[in-house]
C-alpha cells in the first residue's frame, strides 16, 4: 500500500503503490522512470500475399494492438548487506526481480516469462518497455553485430524518403547488446544478455522484445509456427537479464559511456565459474 | 586437440543464422542444443586439466588434491548440483578479461547458514536470500535448494583466477578462532 525504495551509495530506486518502478535517483537527479511488460498480438495474414504475411519466426509483424500484462504488481522486498531487491509478480507467467548490488552503479532486471498462454488462439510477442523523461526527439542508438552503436531515427531512413506502413515493426532494430537514448544532459541505456529486438517508439521510451509465441507460419521457409513447446508442453519459459544505466552525460571520468562499456565487458565476457566438491578434504589442506 | 575440435565443429555449425535466430524447425533446435552441449562437455576435460595444473603445486601435500571443476550451466534457473548437495565446496572464478574485476557470485544452496573463506583464511561476508517462488515453482526445475548464497568476489586478477571455500555451518554457535576478520573493502575503481 506504500511506496518502496531500494538502493546503494550510487542509486535509489523507488516503486509506486501499484508495485511498478517509479523513479531512479542518481548523481543528485531524480529521473521519472517506469517499466511495464506488454504484449503485441501477432498478425494473422494470408501467406499467399507477400505484404500480408503472418507474424512468425522470420518477421515481427504485430497487428498494431498492444496490451499491458497487468496493471498491478505484487511485490516482495529483500534487503541485505550485498543486494537489495524487489520481486514483482505480474501474473502466473510474468515475473521479475529488480536488484541493486551494494558496489554496482547499475540496476539489474531479471525477468522470467512463460510459458506464454495461447488457449485464446492469439500469438503473443512480449516486450519490456521503459518510459523516462529523456527528450530524445525520435533518435535512439542500437549496436549492430556488437561492433558499433548506430544512430536510428524513428520513421526515417538515412538514404531514402520512407513512409512506414508498419509503424512498430518498421522501427524495430536488432539489439546485440545495447540500446540507448539521450538528450543534452542525460543518457539512459539498457544492456542485454542476448540479442533481442528493440526500439524507442515514443520519446523517452525504450523497449525490448523478451519472448514470443506465435501460432502461424510466416511462409519464409521454416514451415512451422514459432510455437516452442518447452519441457512440459506449455510453452518455453525464458529467463534473462537487462542492466540499466542512467545518469548525466557530462561527468568526470569514467563517463557514463565508459561505464557502459566496462559493464558490457563484464557481462558479455563474464567470469567462468567452476564448482568442486570439497567434502573429502579440509580447508587447511586446500589453503 | 580432439576435445577442442568437438566444440570447434559445433561452433562451425552454429554459424548458420538458423542456430541463432530461432528460424529453424523445432527438432533442429533440439539438435543444435545437443551438438553444443556435447562440444562444451568435451572441452570441459581440457578446462579441468588446465585448472588442475594452475591451482595445485606438485608437492606431496597437494598431489592428492585433484579437483573436478564442474560447470553449472543451469545456474540461470538457480540449479547447481555441487553447491546444492555438498556440505563444503570450492567456487573458482576465472576472469577472462585483461583487467581486474569484481563480481557478486550467486549460487543455489540448501541450507541457510554458511561460511565463505578466501585462500588467506579470511572470512568473506555473505548474504542468503530465498529463491523467488516463481522460480522455485517451475515444474521442470527439480531441486531441493530454497536459497541462494551471495558474496563479493573482489579483485579477480586479469586472466587469472581466485577460489573460495564454502562450508555449511552445522552449528550456529560454531566459531572458528583461526579465521581472520574481513579487511575493509578496497576502493574498486576500474
Amino acid at each position: 500500500q506504500t511506496s518502496v525504495s531500494i538502493g546503494n551509495k550510487y542509486l535509489n530506486v523507488t516503486f509506486g503503490e501499484d508495485g511498478f518502478l517509479d523513479s531512479v535517483t542518481t548523481e543528485g537527479v531524480t529521473h521519472k522512470l517506469t517499466q511495464y511488460f506488454l504484449w503485441y498480438e501477432g498478425a494473422v495474414g494470408n501467406n499467399r500475399e507477400f505484404l500480408n504475411r503472418s507474424s512468425g519466426a522470420y518477421i515481427f509483424r504485430p497487428n498494431n494492438t498492444e496490451q499491458i500484462i497487468s496493471n498491478k504488481a505484487e511485490i516482495q522486498v529483500v534487503r541485505g548487506p550485498h543486494v537489495e531487491e524487489v520481486r514483482q509478480v505480474f501474473n502466473s507467467w510474468v515475473s521479475q526481480v529488480i536488484r541493486v548490488y551494494r558496489e554496482e552503479n547499475f540496476i539489474e532486471f531479471e525477468w522470467m516469462i512463460g510459458g506464454i498462454p495461447v488457449a485464446d488462439k492469439i500469438g503473443k510477442e512480449l516486450i519490456s518497455r521503459f518510459y523516462s523523461g529523456i527528450k530524445n526527439n525520435g533518435t535512439f542508438y542500437t549496436d549492430s553485430n556488437g561492433r558499433e552503436m548506430l544512430r536510428r531515427v524513428r520513421n526515417h531512413r538515412d538514404t531514402w524518403n520512407v513512409r512506414l506502413e508498419e509503424k512498430i515493426a518498421g522501427n524495430y532494430y536488432p539489439v546485440t547488446s545495447k540500446i540507448a537514448i539521450e538528450d543534452d544532459q542525460h543518457r539512459f541505456s539498457l544492456l542485454t544478455d542476448r540479442a533481442q529486438g528493440g526500439s524507442s517508439l515514443f520519446d523517452g521510451s525504450i523497449e525490448l522484445m523478451v519472448h514470443r509465441r506465435l501460432l502461424h507460419d510466416d511462409a519464409f521457409g521454416v514451415a512451422e509456427a514459432l510455437n516452442e513447446p518447452g519441457v512440459d508442453g506449455n510453452g518455453l519459459v525464458a529467463r534473462g537479464k537487462h542492466w540499466l544505466v542512467i545518469g548525466k552525460k557530462s561527468t568526470p571520468s569514467p563517463t557514463i559511456k565508459a561505464r557502459e562499456r566496462f559493464l558490457q565487458n563484464q557481462k558479455l565476457l563474464p567470469n567462468w565459474l567452476f564448482f568442486s566438491d570439497a567434502t573429502s578434504f579440509n580447508y587447511g589442506d586446500w589453503m | 586437440e580432439d576435445h577442442l575440435t568437438v566444440l570447434r565443429e559445433a561452433m562451425g555449425v552454429m554459424q548458420h543464422h538458423d542456430a541463432i535466430t530461432g528460424t529453424e524447425k523445432q527438432k533442429v533446435a533440439f539438435d543444435y542444443s545437443r551438438i553444443l552441449h556435447q562440444g562444451m562437455e568435451s572441452c570441459s576435460v581440457n578446462v579441468k586439466s588446465a585448472l588442475n595444473q594452475l591451482t595445485t603445486r606438485d608437492t606431496d601435500a597437494t598431489k592428492k588434491l585433484k579437483f573436478s571443476f564442474n560447470s553449472c550451466p543451469r545456474l540461470n534457473i538457480s540449479l547447481c548440483d555441487v553447491s546444492e548437495s555438498s556440505e563444503q565446496f570450492i567456487i573458482t572464478a576465472y576472469n577472462p578479461l585483461a583487467h581486474s574485476v569484481f563480481e557478486y557470485i550467486r549460487v543455489p544452496v540448501q541450507g541457510d547458514s554458511y561460511v565463505v573463506k578466501d585462500y588467506r583464511n579470511v572470512e568473506i561476508q555473505h548474504q542468503i536470500v530465498s529463491i523467488p517462488d516463481t522460480v522455485k515453482n517451475l515444474d521442470f526445475r527439480k531441486s531441493n535448494s530454497s536459497n541462494e548464497l551471495i558474496f563479493l568476489a573482489s579483485e579477480l586478477p586479469p586472466l587469472g583466477y581466485k577460489s573460495f571455500f564454502v562450508s555449511r555451518k552445522t552449528n550456529y554457535n560454531e566459531i572458528d578462532n583461526n579465521t581472520q576478520e574481513q579487511p575493509e573493502m578496497p576502493q574498486m575503481d576500474h
